[in-house]
């Protein structure tokens, strides 16, 4: 049974695809076989390994079918052990389609559970929102991980964000952890960027990362070129800085 | 009847509510009296001049009950001719609670326009989402504005956002129209800043603003005061980018 890893905050914009896309990818380095699964109807995951193609089978076949064909929803990416189960804008309809569905919320488990077998880690990048997609990836997860960046609403949602966790352990998933809490687009030249990090400490203590991910425009344009950052520019610091994550991340798992 | 402008994109992290706070008091600069409502759960915009307090009565009301005295929604900030309609947490269960309701997308369609009679210009802040609050938003408004930043996924949701402005005004807001497109977080700097423009110059033609904000980190810090950046850093590049982003506004409504 591989490890599974939801990549969570309902703050948009703070690098969870960037990390979802760059942890996957540092982990294979390590001799992991990892499928990332894109559950955010924005496909931003998808895109950057994929073709755009709302027809394919996509992750709205967890939600919508009962019996899938599982290998069918994993395709291979260019970086060999990485596998991606790619989003679709049909995601978007899910949370009207299961609202009245009293297991809405534990939709994937069964199936994410088979496909974990076949992999060391699964890594979900999930919406802005802790609404039912998020929901469904931390019911399954063994892990939850949050990323943080320097801005002024950085740690208003934290409070909403645990007690959805504790939400969740309590009803679906006692066995979900946290991770803990990576601070990423780190910029050491301004005051926010430090004050963030030193609350974050604050509130996480030892779940604070000690790698930061630092502001690196590679970062930024590793994804228009289809490529994590280690095939993009494998000596830049956000290759360094994701690197050593991936080694922080397999030490608190093992 | 004051202009209703509501500012969206589902990407997270684009400058919505920063967008939202100094454009609103950008616009009292020039003689106008604005409400500015706060429909993401995040509520970040309110938690910008308001102190938190979930229990006080919120744009939570506008979704649950009939007849609302809507002059307890509205608070005075510290600017002058600025007043807020804030967020709750509550705001997050709107979606599944009004799941079976046929009129769940002009739910607050009449309360807003009443309100419109006391102000200039009403403000939608929304949450990264093209779901329902998003939704209610556009259902009453005159205009749509996008704000959009250098990222490697900055364009790919604009078909999606472009697709769902048509259908609401197809169905439930013949008169809305869209104000235009607005890059923030601008870096100079930066090829992916300078790609991005160039392409939303492309899809937007003279509906992109002329006006561009750049990356500036005391848009960063004033939230943090409680301050929108005139009130914060008045000679700032920021404040000068907002003012003269407001007076283009002002040159496109009237
Ligand atoms: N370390 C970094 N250095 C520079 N830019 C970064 C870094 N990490 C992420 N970014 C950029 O910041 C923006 C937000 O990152 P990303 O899209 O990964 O966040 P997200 O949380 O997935 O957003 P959403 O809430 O929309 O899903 C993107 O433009 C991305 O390219
Ligand atoms: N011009 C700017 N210069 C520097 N930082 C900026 C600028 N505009 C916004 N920011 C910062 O970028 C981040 C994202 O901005 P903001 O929170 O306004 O976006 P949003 O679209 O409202 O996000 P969400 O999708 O979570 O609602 C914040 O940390 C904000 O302080
Ligand atoms: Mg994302
Ligand atoms: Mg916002």
């Amino acid at each position: 049974m591989g490890k599974i890893i939801t990549i969570a905050n309902q703050k948009g914009g703070v690098g969870k695809t960037t990390t979802a896309i760059n942890l996957s990818a540092g982990l294979t380095l390590f001799e992991n076989r990892v499928l990332l699964v894109d559950l955010d109807p924005q496909g931003n995951t998808t895109s950057t390994f994929l073709d755009v193609d709302d027809e394919r089978p996509s992750a709205f076949e967890l939600f919508s079918k009962e019996d899938i064909d599982l290998s069918s929803l994993t395709y291979p990416t260019d970086r060999e052990a990485l596998y991606i189960l790619p989003s679709s804008i049909k995601l978007a309809k899910v949370e009207r389609m299961l609202s009245q569905n009293p297991e809405a919320p534990i939709r994937i488990r069964d199936k994410i559970e088979k496909l974990s077998d076949e992999f060391d880690f699964i890594i979900f990048d999930t919406p802005p929102s802790l609404g039912l997609l998020t929901i469904n990836a931390l019911s399954v997860s063994d892990y939850v991980l949050m990323t943080i960046t320097a801005s002024p609403w950085a740690l208003d949602g934290v409070q909403d964000f645990l007690d959805t966790i504790d939400a969740v352990k309590e009803v679906f998933n006692p066995s979900l952890k946290i991770l803990g809490a990576v601070v990423t687009i780190f910029d050491s030249r301004t005051k926010i960027s430090k004050d963030v990090y030193d609350a974050a400490k604050e509130i996480f203590g030892n779940l604070l990362f000690n790698t930061t991910i630092s502001r690196n425009v590679r970062l930024e344009e590793s994804p228009a070129y289809k490529k994590d950052i280690f095939s993009y520019a494998p000596s830049s610091r956000g290759a360094f800085n994701y690197r050593s994550f991936a080694k922080e991340v397999l030490d608190r798992v093992s």
